[in-house]
């Protein structure tokens, strides 16, 4: 079980490091298991350093570059081991638009490969965009809630009424 | 397995039957503050097996039903289908390409009941079921919203248990 | 000074619910202290129902509404009680662009009651239309900030690029 | 009391001197992720005495100063100065539109000192000077990155605390 894991971790770890390139344009990530304790339940130390900057606390870190960062490591989850599903709940809520792109590229990108389905909320357009299908939620009678198929268009639409 | 398509009947604001097909590749959701989007979350969680109303925004598990608008009255039944498709090897075995779907009901005062294929099972058969699949209500396969900065924000042992949930 | 206490909460109390109302077209909020306890030291409880739902716990809200009713709150205080600076950094990021709307044109009316000045972090353009001024924060040199002054043209064109 | 500017250098990536005028009415921060919106934020609480290097994202004080970039040395000092404008009663007295200048250094290694107009100052004389004004680097008068549901969020007495620091 021991080996499994460890096979796991550096199947992970070596997606994390090139998918944080890939998204951060440069610069580079580390993930490894903290060293002085069993790797089957040691924690896992998270280094990241965006490109032209210097190494610090991942705490440092922008709230966009943060959750960039998430998406990498999570992304490298899938690519390592697929799931059957993956919902991500306004994940790029704090992203500007150059991030949400690369961010959304990476996201059809692993579906692609990993054959995972996602249900994927958000308020951003450039994100419905590049989704294959959308679903619009309204509450045209107050508080009951109401699922429809719906159009790019009618989707940012909805986005801007209330 | 495969999950494939989620129906919700007098759960939170979706009192109304309702039904949400998974396909292949991405399917956004979309629509204003408030409208259901987190909600259809919620219920995907539940169905997997969250135990915790917190889980769920909730402060205890019967919130979770419809409790009226200005012009509906509250409901005293909550349920959430799951639709799967196999391979699966146990405890249910399903075929490739073979489906089932897990059916989870609340009422109100009583707690949950859980079916499969309309046959009563107990939690835990529905959790050994998903488990394999890495698609537990508390994985990281569902990141819920304001929860993505955690994977940075976390202690090495929180991230740890975070992300194992996904793998 | 439990009287004055007693009588700045009950000014923030009457904003909170005119404002929550404004905010949300409708409904109603309540804030009040916890009943057991001195009003020194007692905590404050919230109720909020947005318009044509039913009231619950304030925990099922959506991030949105959160957003909103905290925002409605905290300019309630501002009103009863002026301070010399609020700094809102991306309160916005929840907010679909209706309630941007709503929000942005609270924020301008208690700036001008209140007297209280504003610094808002944002990515929204549309909050960055209400705003009388608009600095730019750029990293033209990797990892060294520059601030600079500029246009509501070029701020939208800043956040679309990186 | 009215706070009227913020000069930074060497604080974070703001590694040279940097100015930022707080006129009257909203003046909106913009620009990419990373550039240092939340950076300028960090340098109002951290001059306004936050004491706390996790209230800024930090490990130690010491990681506010600029740490080095791909092409510039790290550096041993930071400074924050607020510009502030009367009436102030006390500790120190200004008439209505008279101003002054509160500083923060911190130099690596040796921790942080506080001048008002050039003279050396305690932390609690700053501290008083603006506590009456409501805005102290811990208030609701800061809402951070993330922090605005916690007003909803947070329990009755988290949430009491969390509102009265604004008032
Ligand atoms: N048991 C219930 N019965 C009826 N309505 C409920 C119930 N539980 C929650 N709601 C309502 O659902 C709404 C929240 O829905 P949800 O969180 O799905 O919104 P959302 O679409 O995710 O919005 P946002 O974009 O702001 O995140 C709340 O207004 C709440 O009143
Ligand atoms: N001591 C320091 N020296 C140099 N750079 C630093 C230091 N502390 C933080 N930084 C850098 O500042 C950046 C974060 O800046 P900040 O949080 O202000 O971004 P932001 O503009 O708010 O972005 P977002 O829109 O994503 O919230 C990080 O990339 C971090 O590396
Ligand atoms: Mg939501
Ligand atoms: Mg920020």
């Amino acid at each position: 079980a021991r080996e499994r894991l460890l096979a796991v971790l550096a199947a992970v770890e070596g997606h994390f490091r090139r998918l944080f390139v890939q998204l951060f344009g440069g610069g580079r990530a580390h993930l490894r298991l903290a060293e002085s304790d069993d790797p089957l339940t040691a924690g896992l130390e998270l280094e990241a350093q965006p490109p032209g900057k210097r190494l610090a606390h991942v705490s440092l870190l922008s709230g966009g570059e943060k959750s960039l960062a998430g998406l990498a490591l999570l992304m490298a989850f899938f690519l390592a081991r697929p799931a059957p599903l993956c919902v991500l709940d306004e994940v790029d809520a704090a992203l500007d638009d150059a991030n949400v792109d690369r961010f959304t590229a990476l996201l059809a990108e692993t579906a692609r490969v990993s054959g995972t389905r996602f249900l994927v909320v958000t308020h951003h357009p450039l994100t419905m965009a590049r989704m294959d299908r959308l679903y619009g939620v309204t509450m045209a009678e107050r508080g009951v809630s109401k699922l429809v198929s719906v159009e790019l268009a009618e989707a940012v639409e909805l986005r801007a009424t209330a | 397995v495969q999950l494939t398509r989620l129906r919700l009947r007098g759960f939170k604001s979706f009192c109304d039957p309702t039904e949400l097909e998974i396909a292949p590749g991405t399917t956004g959701i979309v629509g204003p503050n408030g409208c259901g989007k987190s909600n259809l979350v919620d219920a995907l969680r539940w169905v997997m097996g969250e135990g915790s109303p917190k889980g769920l925004r909730g402060a205890e598990m019967d919130d979770v039903i419809f409790a009226g608008s200005a012009a509906r009255p509250p409901l005293d039944v909550a349920e959430v289908a799951l639709g799967v498709q196999g391979p699966v090897e146990g405890p249910l075995v399903l075929a490739p390409g073979e489906r089932a779907e897990i059916l989870r009901r609340i009422v109100r005062g009583q707690g949950s009941t859980w079916r499969i294929d309309g046959r009563d099972v107990r939690q835990r058969d529905v959790h050994h079921l998903l488990a394999d699949a890495a698609a537990g209500a508390r994985g990281a396969s569902i990141v819920g919203q304001g929860q993505i900065a955690l994977v940075v924000d976390s202690r090495p042992d929180e991230r740890r248990r975070l992300l194992e949930e996904a793998a």
